[in-house]
Order: C-alpha cells, then structure tokens, then sequence
C-alpha cells in the first residue's frame, strides 16, 4: 500500500504533537 | 473585565489586562480563555528557567518530555511559534500560534502553517530533500529501519501526487491541493482542547477570575 511521506511524518512526529503540551503536569 | 480585578489581587502577573483584551480582539480566545492558557504558558515558561518566556528546552520538554537532544520538528515548531526571531516564545506569540490551532481556525491558516512546517529550509518550496531529511529523522526518533530503495520509492510516490507540476519541488498551490485531498495530513493542526480550554482544564479555572 501507498505510505504518503507527509501521511507518515503527520502521524509519527511528536515533535508536531503539541496536544502533549495540554497534558504537562 | 480583568483589569477590575488588578487592585484587589495581581493577575496575570507580567502580562498587562489591556495586552489581554488586544489578543482576545485579535484572536478566537475570549479574555477568560486567554487567562487559561495564561496558566499553561506560565507552567510550560517556568519548568526550566523562570523568566515568563518559554525556551525551546521547554517546549521541548513539554511535547517530548526531555529537555535534551536535537528534535528537527520541535525545532520548527519553535520557530514558527517564535515571530519575533529572539530565541525565545512570549505569551502573545505563544497565542498568535495556538490560534491557528482553534478547531474553528480558517483551514487555509491551517494549510499554510503545515507548509511552514515542512519548508524546513524556508525556500517557499517544500522540497524532495525536505520531505526525506524529515522521513529519516523520524525513523531515526522511532528506530525503524528501512531501506534506501523503499525510502526512495515513497518520496518518488509522494511528489507524484503532490508535485504537479513535477518541477520537483511543491509550492503552496499544489500543497493546498494535496492537503485539501488528504485532509487527514491536517490532523495535527487542530487542537480539541482549545474549544473549551476553560473547562476541559478546571484547574486552569481555579486561578481566573474573570467572569463572561
């Protein structure tokens, strides 16, 4: 199957995550 | 309004009232919803160095929870989030990003902070050699290996569908394009949270004071 390279990089960075900076304790 | 307030108690100690109402007139945030992320911001600017800015050590440690290494996305996030270019995110700068984050945000803001994201180089073009440094960095954070000719053959598929004008490099034309048919590449662009962030963090609400 196709892997769109901006499809993989979107979903695997955490980096571009920043719903993680909501759950800083 | 906030400033009412300002005798009785300091709020929003470093960040005047009347700075708030400008960011709630320029933004999707009401003053109330300012003052919650004011919260955030000032935990995520004092976990490391106490100064009511956030260095990239702590946005690095807030969305990797490590301080250390080099992150090219975080890097990028920081300088987007960083307009003024002084190495450091102030509270207003902090908004002006998270803005664009808003589930009720223009998508086209959305698209053009992803294409800003990605143009690591800042060329205005999105670039084949951008798109492969980001896919290695990533394999490398998460230890996967994969072969060069795979690694190729994913680059070549993915400029097939987005390059249409096969120059080999996407500008943000195609990418709107190529976003508008992939919209789930725009995931990450949208925050939930932001909606309501007075309630979804009641902890948040504990310290403001204003009322709507």
């Amino acid at each position: 199957p196709f892997l769109n390279a901006f499809e993989f990089i979107s979903s695997m960075s955490e980096g571009f995550d920043l719903s993680n900076m909501f759950e800083t304790k | 309004g906030c400033c009412s307030h300002r005798s009785r108690r300091p709020i929003n100690r470093g960040f005047a009232c009347g700075n708030m109402s400008h960011l709630a007139d320029e933004t999707r945030f009401t003053v109330n919803e300012l003052e919650a992320l004011y919260e955030l911001f000032k935990k995520l600017s004092s976990s490391i160095i106490d100064d009511g800015s956030i260095h990239k050590e702590e946005l690095q440690l807030a969305l990797l929870q490590t301080p250390q290494g080099e992150n090219l996305f975080l890097d990028r996030v920081f300088d987007l989030f960083d307009e003024k270019k002084n190495g450091v995110i102030e509270f207003d700068e902090f908004v002006h990003a998270l803005n664009v984050f808003h589930p009720y945000a223009p998508i086209d803001d959305k698209i053009d902070f992803a294409f800003r994201l990605y143009d690591l180089r800042q060329t205005g073009f999105i670039e084949r050699e951008e798109v492969k440094q980001m896919v290695i960095a990533i394999l490398m954070e998460s230890d996967v290996k994969l072969p060069d000719d795979i690694l190729e053959e994913i680059i070549e598929k993915t400029f097939a569908d987005a390059d249409a004008d096969k120059d080999g490099k996407i500008n943000k034309e195609e990418w709107k394009v190529f976003v508008l048919r992939h919209p789930s590449l725009l995931k990450n662009m949208t925050l939930p949270y932001l909606k309501d962030v007075t309630t979804v963090f009641p902890s948040y609400i504990f310290h403001t004071e204003v009322e709507d």
